[in-house]
């Protein structure tokens, strides 16, 4: 995340860290029941197999994982089978992880969209992640504050790639807040007027975040998935024989 | 190699072997980048010069990215060709070794484009140091872009004036091309698309019935199938027999036969439906359960059952109801679907109620380490 904070313990407690074997973090996460957990496709690129994968919870200091944290294996990866790595569409992947996680004040999922239910433009909403921070990688969570960008101006500032309606853009004008490589996966999260929070989008794609090539950032848009996802709950759930 | 004779990939073309065995033998491999499919050589060989370790690691490597971004700045007629000499290195296969571009390609290329990566706080990629490369003329050969060789990868479109801008500009409704031909003759058919009926949108052949709608009035998803009388179609346009559908077991190949059988009712009386046969049940409230109700709210993604009424059957409705009653051996059924543990029985319901469950939303959203306190920031 360039141009955010060290986030507190437990203030994402949805947020995971998707590992592969010796290469550690690899992309970021993010749960949304007891055994199911979301992240963008392109994260499996060339890694396609479950048996590669671990998800780590209730994470704040990478390097630390504390006794706050949970780590389960992935029993299987489904990713949307209209994934277009061209020019990075239907990004998202749902991940069954192998056993339930225990909900505790560090560990709790994310809630979905309602049917339709979009952030309004230039609302503000939270990214988070351990992500390039422009000049190092980071231990600690970090957080950043970003608002909603509509589509029409959001494709101004990309002329070599079409957004779709399958995507949300959010940041500034100025790239001053942002997602980074290692933040892919990562939740974009918005606080609705009761206090909970929504998941909106999945860090996806943007201009080189630490390059003077500025703009947004590029999130998958969980909103137009949210049936996509319930049905693959639903199949991997009761649907298995 | 270890032992004496080759496994078969690995032996060379005098019985020696390259490597030790089958993991470890470098061998010539066609190369299936797009961007680099019309090359004038086919054969590649890994690791690359930019330290990818496959044609896969290069496919989703950044510079395969700047690279066709750059091309379209016209910045050097050959940087595209030079590009791919790096990303997918010509193999030899007599001496199965890589051979290198030319030291004078090299610094061509970015003399010529490195300045336009520095506007936008680009650096030129550092593994391509010019000095590694051979000079040409010398004795190791090396490569340099042949006459006649394309600027333009398969993954750009070429303006009449030569030029190339990324195909997915190709009628994207601006103007990209210095001549604006990426504009021209866009058409569906002049694309080799399929125009969605009563409409201008175009989509690709491979999107014609393949279970997603692309074209208003799901046109493209529409006369997919021709099914049977008795049986109905899935999404993926296969034919399965109408008492298949909703019985709680998968029989189109894509389990969409199973899809959408149980329903709630909008509204507040949010009375329970269940598909069986593709024709619409009420659920007889008698041998109803707790456990039936959980299960309906979390098959429908809607959490937790948080009001179980039996709401009266409403008399005089035209036409015979139809009831589902709970299966004797429901509980014996894990991990089915509810429309799994219930069974046509009768027409007749004893007590004459339906079911209707109200489900809430789990917790979900919600941040207890913070606690209320400490979300209030003192100034």
């Amino acid at each position: 995340i360039l141009g955010g904070r060290v986030s507190r313990r437990g203030a994402w407690p949805w947020q995971c860290s998707l590992q592969s074997g010796q290469s550690g973090h690899v992309c970021g996460c993010v749960l949304i029941g007891r055994r199911w957990a979301l992240t963008v496709a392109h994260c499996f690129e060339g890694r396609e197999s479950a048996e590669l994968w671990k998800v780590v919870l209730g994470l704040n200091n990478l390097d630390h994982p504390g006794t706050h944290s949970q780590t389960r294996g992935v029993r299987s990866i489904i990713v949307h089978p209209r994934y277009n790595r061209a020019v990075v569409d239907y990004d998202i992947s749902v991940v069954e992880l192998d056993s339930e996680i225990e909900e505790t004040p560090t560990v709790r999922p994310v809630c979905l969209p309602q049917l339709g239910q979009l952030p309004s433009a230039d609302s503000y909403c939270y990214i988070t992640g351990w992500g390039h921070m422009g000049n190092r990688m980071p231990f600690k969570l970090q957080e950043g504050e970003v608002r909603i960008i509509s589509l029409s101006q959001c494709q101004s500032y990309f002329d070599m790639k079409t957004i779709t309606p399958r995507m949300l853009c959010a940041g500034y004008e100025a790239g001053t807040v942002d997602s980074c490589m290692g933040d892919s996966g990562g939740p974009l999260v918005c606080e609705e007027a009761s206090g909970r929070w929504t998941l909106f989008g999945l860090t996806s794609w943007g201009s080189v975040c630490f390059s003077k090539v500025l703009g947004p950032g590029v999130y998958s848009n969980v909103t137009h998935f949210t049936p996509w996802i319930q049905q693959q709950i639903y199949i991997h759930t009761y649907l298995t024989d | 190699c270890i032992s004496t004779s080759c496994t078969p990939p690995c032996e060379g073309p005098h019985g020696g072997c390259h490597g030790r065995n089958s993991s470890t033998c470098t061998r010539c491999e066609p190369i299936s980048l797009e961007l680099c499919m019309n090359l004038p050589y086919n054969l590649t060989i890994f690791p690359n010069y930019l330290g990818h370790q496959s044609q896969r690691e290069s496919s989703v490597s950044w510079e395969s990215s700047l690279f066709p971004a750059l091309v379209q700045t016209g910045c050097y007629q050959y940087l595209m060709f030079y590009a791919c000499t790096l990303l997918v290195p010509k193999c030899d296969p007599l001496s199965l070794q890589r051979v290198p571009p030319c030291r004078s390609l090299c610094r061509s290329a970015k003399e010529k484009c490195e300045s336009v990566l520095g506007i936008v706080g680009l650096q030129w990629p550092e593994d391509s140091d010019c000095g590694q490369f051979p000079e040409d003329g010398g004795n190791v050969s090396c490569l340099l872009p042949e006459p006649g060789v394309d600027e333009c990868s398969p993954s750009h479109f070429k303006c009449r004036s030569g030029r190339c801008v990324l195909a997915t500009k190709r009628c994207d409704g601006h103007l990209d091309c210095d001549d604006q031909s990426d504009e021209d003759n866009c058409g569906c058919s002049e694309r080799a698309l399929w125009e969605c009926p009563g409409s201008s949108i175009c989509i690709k052949a491979s999107m014609i019935c393949d279970g997603f709608p692309d074209c208003p009035l799901l046109a493209d998803e529409a006369n997919c199938s021709l099914c049977r009388d008795n049986e109905l179609s899935c999404n993926n346009h296969e034919c399965v027999h109408r008492t298949l559908w909703c019985d709680g077991r998968k029989h189109c190949s894509d389990s969409s036969d199973e899809w959408d059988c149980v329903s709630l009712s909008d509204g507040s009386d949010s009375v329970l439906t269940v598909l069986r046969t593709a024709a619409e049940y009420q659920v007889c409230a008698d041998e109803w359960n707790h456990e039936l109700s959980k299960l309906t709210c979390d098959q429908l993604g809607l959490g937790l059952p948080s009001t179980v009424t039996m709401v009266p059957d409403q008399p005089g409705i035209p036409g015979r109801r139809r009831w589902l009653h709970v299966h004797p051996d429901w509980g014996q059924r894990n991990g089915s679907a509810l429309q799994a543990r219930l069974e046509k029985r009768s027409h007749a319901c004893h007590s004459r109620r339906r079911v209707s469950v109200l489900c809430t939303r789990e917790d979900c959203g919600l941040r207890p380490a913070l606690g209320v306190r400490s979300q209030r920031r003192r100034r």
